[in-house]
């Protein structure tokens, strides 16, 4: 699994 | 973006709903309290991630202060009219659960990663008190609806846009999924009373 860019989401 | 306003909106609404009837009754003061705990835990990003979204750094910021209010209003102004005896579901065991599902299954084991995955599994729950008071009830304002409604469907919107990610940009994040669709499914009869009932101009009462 990629796990995506963190900070983008509340 | 639509989500994230839905989740703006819920807050308003809910402070507009104190301010019109001067009360908080109907409001679970414990589930309140989990949010603050959710925004402080997961927003202590903001220290080191200010710059990378304005848009992010001032929803984290605004949520965290309307929450704080919110208690501050339920704990001072409105104080008389919280019926502590409704708001009995005991809280405890969804800080512990929360709190070793972080321990157990972090993506990292740093304190920053820890109180991340603890206010995703925090979150999930949080309205649990809520959603017992109403049910202990068994009847709601329309506008305590209205805060639910739109508190509810804010992490369902995220949920396309986790498929969107998936697919189109080749990645995702688990934990954040996993507890979005617990959260959202625990809404589900609330949506179905909502729908059938108060969208069509009754009163929100349980079966």
């Amino acid at each position: 699994v990629v796990q995506g860019p963190r900070h983008d989401e509340l | 973006v639509v989500a994230d306003l839905s989740h703006l909106l819920s807050i308003f609404i809910l402070l507009h709903k104190m301010y019109l009837t001067k009360s908080c009754a109907g409001i679970s003061f414990k589930s309140q309290a989990l949010y603050l705990l959710v925004y402080v835990t997961r927003y202590l990003d903001l220290f080191w991630t200010f710059n990378k979204s304005h848009y992010n750094s001032v929803l984290k910021i605004v949520f965290i202060s309307a929450s704080a209010y919110t208690l501050y209003l339920m704990k001072n102004e409105y104080r008389p009219t919280h019926d502590p005896n409704i708001d009995t579901f005991k809280s405890r065991y969804l800080l512990a659960g929360a709190a070793v599902l972080a321990i157990i299954f972090p993506y990292k084991y740093t304190p920053a990663e820890l109180l991340w995955t603890f206010s995703i599994w925090l979150e999930s729950v949080a309205i649990l008190p809520q959603l017992f008071m109403v049910q202990r009830t068994g009847e709601a304002e329309t506008i305590t609806t209205h805060y639910l409604f739109a508190l509810g469907i804010y992490r369902a919107l995220y949920i396309p846009n986790w498929l969107w990610r998936y697919f189109v940009k080749g990645y995702t994040d688990p934990i954040a999924v996993l507890a979005g669709l617990v959260q959202t499914a625990l809404y589900c009869d609330f949506f179905y009373i909502y729908w059938t009932k108060v969208m069509k101009g009754k009163k929100f009462e349980l079966p």
